[in-house]
């Protein structure tokens, strides 16, 4: 068996100041994905640990840098699933969480459920000892800039996001 | 939106797909992300996805089990990609990327965005790419 890792980063547009930093973020995570298979760690420690960078890497749309929805706020979604087992878990809609992702395995491995969403999220990942986070903390210039350039409320938010980040 | 697929030594696999959503989305407003078969798919007897993209676009064709659907009928993870994207472009006018394993390691990064920042890892070797052709 040939262990593998393979991230991105995200489907779009990205200006050109950013795609060098974008791709060198990607390879960062896959590095480090790797690194857990090849010391003998499961595919599921290896996606986690590779979407947790990319999670604190601002300069992606997830955790740290995520894009603001219409009232200016931060609400991410994220999932896992287990190949061996199709177990599987998800929030949506969650806030003030930094690590999405680290909340989906929990729902995955401490509940029966496969998808908490939004107060219910929050609450089961203060159940579970995840920290709650300022919003400010997730929220970079960058992405202000982009709300704010997005922002006539006749903006129809699909038709914007085509053809950008993803 | 990130996404990564990982096959390990005892031939496991998995996806993790991670996304603040869409700019100047309604509140409340969820995409493809935590939804199982959309926003990402994994089943060792096929392989694991996880795509990015339009969000919408991609539930309406439940894009990750789609192309575990072409895998299962004997197609590499690059053509499945292929096939798959190209079926959401022209019934949904959806544009995305994903990032596919098979159960025995054959990896694919494929896009029908403009760009798509992609790395993969395998036999010490770091295969990485931006834009379509590299």
């Amino acid at each position: 068996m040939l262990p593998v890792v393979v991230a991105h980063g995200g489907a779009g547009h990205i200006p050109k100041d950013r795609a060098e930093s974008a791709s060198a973020g990607v390879r960062e995570a896959t590095r480090k994905g790797y690194a857990i298979l090849k010391s003998g760690g499961s595919a599921v420690d290896a996606v986690i640990e590779a979407v947790t960078i990319l999670e604190n890497n601002p300069r992606f749309n997830a955790g740290r840098g995520s894009v603001l929805n219409v009232k200016g706020e931060v609400e991410m979604d994220a999932l896992v699933m287990d190949g061996r087992t199709l177990a599987c878990g998800a929030v949506a809609a969650v806030r003030r969480v930094a690590n999405p992702i680290q909340l989906a395995r929990l729902v995955m491995d401490k509940t029966s459920h496969v998808c908490l969403a939004a107060d219910g999220a929050s609450q089961f990942a203060s159940t579970m000892g995840i920290p709650e986070v300022a919003e400010e903390s997730l929220i970079t210039d960058y992405a202000i800039k982009r709300w704010k350039d997005n922002l006539p409320p006749d903006a129809d938010p699909v038709e914007a996001q085509m053809g950008k980040m993803g | 939106t990130v996404g990564a697929v990982a096959v390990d030594v005892q031939g496991n696999l998995a996806c993790a797909t991670s996304t603040g959503g869409m700019i100047n989305k309604m509140k409340g407003r969820v995409g493809d992300t935590p939804c199982v078969g959309c926003g990402a798919y994994a089943d060792n007897q096929i392989g694991a996805v996880a795509p990015t993209g339009h969000g919408e676009a991609i539930m309406r064709v439940v894009l990750s089990r789609h192309i575990l659907f072409h895998m299962e009928q004997g197609k590499s993870p690059e053509e499945a990609s292929d096939l798959s994207l190209d079926y959401m472009l022209k019934r949904v006018s959806g544009l995305g990327g994903v990032v596919v394993v098979d159960p025995k390691g054959t990896w694919a990064a494929r896009f029908s965005s403009q760009q798509m920042p992609w790395a993969a890892a395998q036999q010490e070797q770091l295969h990485y790419g931006v834009f379509h052709g590299e």
